[in-house]
């Protein structure tokens, strides 16, 4: 049974893409098919898979406005087990396009639900904020994981989104489920930073994850040789966090 | 004359609050009366000031959607020479409320245009997109600074926030300049945030600020003690980057 889970938090900046392209491939590695669906406008994820989004055709934006385009139709293969959805620059033309639209927070669902049995995750990067993008995400599907940075004004806005989170869930989705909240951008010597997991693991406890996001320089240049950085740096701080990562999403989320 | 400058970049978490919040402070240090006018849905300007964006009223909300409510209706003091127009947790409801209103580009232009006489400069904070809450903010401003995280993924945004602002210019308000890009969260000792920053340098060349805001624990800590950080930390590195700003940006711009 295929796992879909979205990754999203309305504050920018905090490794929603970084998770999304590293997460990914470490689950790959373990042996799962993965797709990697960008529906960020921004389409940092596409061009981090060195596609160019301001010329693709068809895009995650096709997925979402033409009815007789199917996800199988978009999706173009990354590297072993590992696929991706790439989003196009018209991404953010979403918004305006399906305003009158009846089901335009079920668009993503009714595409995706049908060929769940070709991979075993599906992981959708989302844009820095709690539209139609994110909605149709988190209505499509299973599992939503939530990185925060180790900064004070990242972890403000969480409440904010589970707020807004258990509005989707009560009104679209009920199965939705949190399967966690990841602390990213990790700073082990700053006091100010392990200020912050300590918060969040006391307010939210058994919700955050026991994996820690180190920051970690390769994470910042791994965009740059479009590599996921257990390929680029396998033996780095952040190779072995997003492993780790993946070994607890695998195993079926938090202890 | 009043300079009613927009922070804006659509890619998230690389410092435009903290532009807004250090640069305003910095700018009141000087002698002159600053308004910083909170635009974002998170509110983080509002929250960093102390105030609660669920419970405020009125707020920039009501500015852009209620034609009673004058920018003065809504400005607070928050210390000598400096003020602020918060925001509320509403403020993500512009975008749906206002689609199909004629003049929704054009509602803070309205708004602020009378007032100018009464501050020296208006710093408008931003959501990480470029939807109408943005537009109006650059339709009703003079000039557009971008702050510009030194790493990889925020340097590719920057050509499609530039194409998205012409595009405004062009249709909507020819007289907006570019006052500069702003390279933040740089990190003297990485070969790659000098890499972005010598990047920046050569492809927009006079357009970059000379001031270049270092990586400061005392910035991500700032928000949380409610001060800006020329008062928190007066003699930290990023107090001394946000005093040059301010000077840069008082005599006019990049010379
Ligand atoms: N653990 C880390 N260590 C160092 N750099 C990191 C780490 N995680 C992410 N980064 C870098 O920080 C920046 C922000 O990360 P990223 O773009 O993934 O965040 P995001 O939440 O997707 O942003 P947006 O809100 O704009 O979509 C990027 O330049 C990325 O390369
Ligand atoms: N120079 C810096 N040094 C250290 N931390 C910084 C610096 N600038 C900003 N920060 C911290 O990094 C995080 C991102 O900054 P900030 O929230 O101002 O960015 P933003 O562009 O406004 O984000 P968003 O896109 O979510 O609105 C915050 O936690 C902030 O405290
Ligand atoms: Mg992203
Ligand atoms: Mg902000």
């Amino acid at each position: 049974m295929t796992r879909i889970i979205t990754v999203a938090n309305q504050k920018g900046g905090v490794g929603k893409t970084t998770t999304v392209a590293n997460l990914g491939a470490a689950i790959a590695e373990r042996g799962h098919r993965v797709l990697l669906l960008d529906f960020d406008p921004q389409a940092a994820l596409t061009a981090w898979a060195g596609l160019d989004p301001y010329h693709l055709s068809p895009t995650t934006y096709s997925l979402l406005m033409k009815d007789s385009v199917e996800l199988k139709d978009i999706i173009r293969p990354m590297n072993n087990l590992l696929y991706l959805a790439p989003a196009g620059v018209d991404l953010a033309a979403v918004e305006y396009n399906l305003t009158s639209t009846k089901d335009r927070n079920f668009r993503l669902r009714k595409k995706i639900s049908g060929d769940r049995y070709q991979v075993d995750f599906i992981l959708i990067d989302t844009p820095p904020n709690l539209g139609l993008i994110t909605t149709n995400a988190l209505v499509a599907s299973d599992e939503l994981l939530i990185p925060v940075q180790c900064h004070y004004l990242a972890m403000r806005g969480v409440r904010a989104l589970l707020e807004t989170v258990w509005l989707i869930h009560d009104r679209f989705h009920q199965q939705l489920k949190l399967l966690g909240l990841l602390p990213t951008l990790f700073q082990p010597e700053s006091e100010h930073s392990r200020e912050v997991v300590r918060e969040l693991r006391s307010v939210f406890s058994k919700r955050v994850f026991n994996t820690v996001i180190h920051e970690d320089e390769a994470l910042a240049k791994a965009p740059a040789v479009r590599k996921p950085v257990i390929e680029y740096m396998p033996n780095s701080q952040a190779a072995k966090d997003y492993r780790q990562l993946a070994e607890e999403v695998c195993s079926g989320g938090i202890q």
